[in-house]
């Protein structure tokens, strides 16, 4: 394992804890997608379906299921903890998750590795995660005051791909016959996806503004 | 196109 692969796990973890410190600590979930977040617990259970049966590391493991576990308790207190659900901002929050989940499928029915049960899930993970920021990004860009928790959750997110898109290229170099196509590629549409925050994130950061995206 | 890796990545 590269630093690159470490620091984008880590920068991974670390948006977790800036959200759930947002939504435990101070019992606010305003600016942050169900949707989203909905998205992402589908995904790392369809992707983790083998953690059981496919022994990479201890630490792919104990990632797996914090990854896991967090995204669901993220969920959770989003629509069911008395304080938070109150301040989802339901009617700002309207993209429709199946927009993105009947393509995904769809596509890692075409393009996929091995036609297994769990190969295809895995597939349409990958494809749903590059997407999964989606609902979010619009989100954002409709809400006027922008926290700085939320704007650092999503700052963190598109780190953290941009240093998996590094591990990437160290891997190449390093491993004999290392191609993996499909992660590649999603993961390159998935991080040009922030292109447009990072900048906006950046260019307030700079002028010391508050962070607010044009709409 | 064949991925030739084992899924190690999170």
């Amino acid at each position: 394992m590269n630093i690159f692969r470490l620091c984008g796990d880590m920068t991974h973890l670390l948006s977790v804890v800036v959200l759930l410190l947002k939504i435990h600590t101070i019992k606010s979930c305003a600016g942050i997608s169900l949707k989203t977040q909905e998205l992402y617990a589908l995904v790392f259970a369809t992707r983790y379906l083998d953690i059981f049966t496919h022994h990479v590391s201890l630490y792919n493991t104990v990632m797996k299921i914090i990854f896991l576990g967090t995204s669901f308790t993220i969920v959770w207190y989003m629509r069911h903890h008395k304080v938070v659900r109150q301040t989802y901002d339901k009617e700002q929050d309207t993209f429709k998750h199946y927009m993105l989940i009947i393509p995904c499928f769809a596509l890692a029915l075409l393009i996929k590795t091995k036609f297994t049960p769990l190969e295809v899930l895995w597939t349409f993970s990958i494809y749903l995660e590059a997407v999964a920021i989606f609902p979010q990004l619009v989100l954002l860009q409709r809400t006027k005051n922008i926290d700085n928790l939320t704007g650092n959750y999503v700052f963190l997110l598109g780190a953290y791909r941009g240093l998996y898109l590094l591990n990437w290229i160290v891997r190449y170099f390093t491993e004999k016959g290392y191609r993996q196509w499909i992660t590649w590629i999603s993961g390159i549409v998935q991080t040009a996806l922030y292109a447009d925050f990072f900048y906006y994130y950046i260019k307030c950061w700079r002028n010391n503004e508050k962070l607010h995206l044009p709409s | 196109t064949q991925d030739t890796k084992e899924h190690d990545e999170l």
